[in-house]
């Protein structure tokens, strides 16, 4: 499903240049939940850009469901996100100026869905992350968790095949980040999405199968769990 | 040193009206390092915007080393940051379009420290971070828990006697998280700084010597811990 291959991205020039991902090989296959983990610094939320189609590698190959996405433009590379990929920014990239539920709207507008059912499937997303009382409310009227749980129900809204969580629980408090993590597993279970999830709290990465451990750009090592 | 007496901070009218805090009561002895709990959209950051002189409660007193600062105006208050309080935001605050080194030289503008010393303490708050290697970033050239530290970073430079940070590790892996803690700890052990920590993680919280588990805009409960 998904295939990487001497994945490589360069930022600055000469004495500036930033290594950010270093020839990353691996394979994700199509329903499997895995966590990436790793140091500030290390390459995770490139590795996430790159997976999710905003990023292209400066080396390497990215095969998506059998498509190679090195060589689309960004017009193929943004229809290929719409419609398949959900992503939760570790910075949430909500637009400040819009309530909750008009943030949750957003995905849904380029897809001609009609007002109603937008409003449905918005609502219904934001009760999903317990933030119904919320929906008016612009984001800085809302604290850091339930702004990230707003990023979430954006993500999760047009349930797509392939959910990328850059540290969704990162400003929860346990008992949240729990039911983030569940919303996640049942998606993953009983639908048979894709979830790569970017953690720093073990205790969320021992809901997934496997973990990337990533380190200064290169894949450092991976840990199975079997079942 | 800090007494809250009945501070309560309401949002919005009417039907919209949000209690954030709801006569919240607590002293804070000067030295002492504590942290405060709860779950998400509890008040934690709105306590922490009253602490730092950041808001004002709509009821209620906040006296700070014997003056009550309720009644003061912007400019007295301000002044009051300047000296007293270092900051760390939830969402960093750093200036999009400013380096590292130069976000943590913004607090010195305001007291006329000369160029150079300002560029020497930047320098070594960078270092205490772990990051002078990133000195000449801006922001978006920075991994999210590497801004997270330039916040820090820049709550620091000027020594402040009390240190209020809100969330400082959501961002950072363990490791990195623990480096934070431990130059807080210093900081507090060594030099006497009162240090106010939000956070989820219990992990970090166990360092402090005191849990203010806050729920709904309440105190909800205190732990302590004897040593
Ligand atoms: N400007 C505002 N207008 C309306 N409501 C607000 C405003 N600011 C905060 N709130 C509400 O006040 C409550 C407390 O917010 P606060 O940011 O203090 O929570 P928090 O404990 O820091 O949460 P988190 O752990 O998610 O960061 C939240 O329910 C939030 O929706
Ligand atoms: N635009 C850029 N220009 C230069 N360097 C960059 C740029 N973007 C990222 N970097 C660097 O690339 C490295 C990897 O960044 P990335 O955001 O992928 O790390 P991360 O693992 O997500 O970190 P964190 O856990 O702190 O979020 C970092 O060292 C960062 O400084
Ligand atoms: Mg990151
Ligand atoms: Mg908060």
């Amino acid at each position: 499903m998904i295939e990487l291959n001497g994945i490589t991205k360069i930022y600055g020039k000469g004495d500036a240049e930033v290594y950010a991902l270093d020839d990353v090989n691996c394979s994700i296959k199509e329903g499997e939940m895995i966590s990436i983990m790793g140091p500030s610094g290390s390459g995770k939320s490139t590795l996430m850009n790159v997976l999710g189609c905003l990023d292209k590698p400066s080396i390497g190959s990215y095969t998506l469901g059998g498509v190679e996405t090195t060589t689309l433009n960004d017009d193929k590379l943004a229809e290929i996100r719409n419609e398949k990929i959900g992503f939760v920014f570790q910075n949430y990239n909500l637009l400040p100026r819009m309530a909750a539920l008009e943030n949750i709207e957003l995905p849904m507008l380029y897809n001609n869905i009609p007002r109603s059912e937008r409003h449905r499937l918005a609502l219904h997303a934001l009760e999903r992350v317990g933030l119904s009382d919320r929906a008016q409310h612009v984001p800085n009227e809302l604290s850091g968790g339930q702004q990230q749980r707003v990023a979430i129900a954006r993500a999760l809204v047009l349930n797509p095949s392939i959910i990328l969580a850059d540290e969704p629980t990162g400003n929860l408090d346990s008992k949240s980040g729990e039911e983030i993590i569940n919303i996640f597993e049942e998606l993953n279970k009983k639908e048979g999405h894709t979830i790569i999830i970017v953690t720093h709290d073990s205790e969320i990465a021992a809901h997934t199968s496997r973990i990337i451990h990533i380190k200064d750009g290169k894949i450092d090592r991976e840990e199975v769990f079997s079942k």
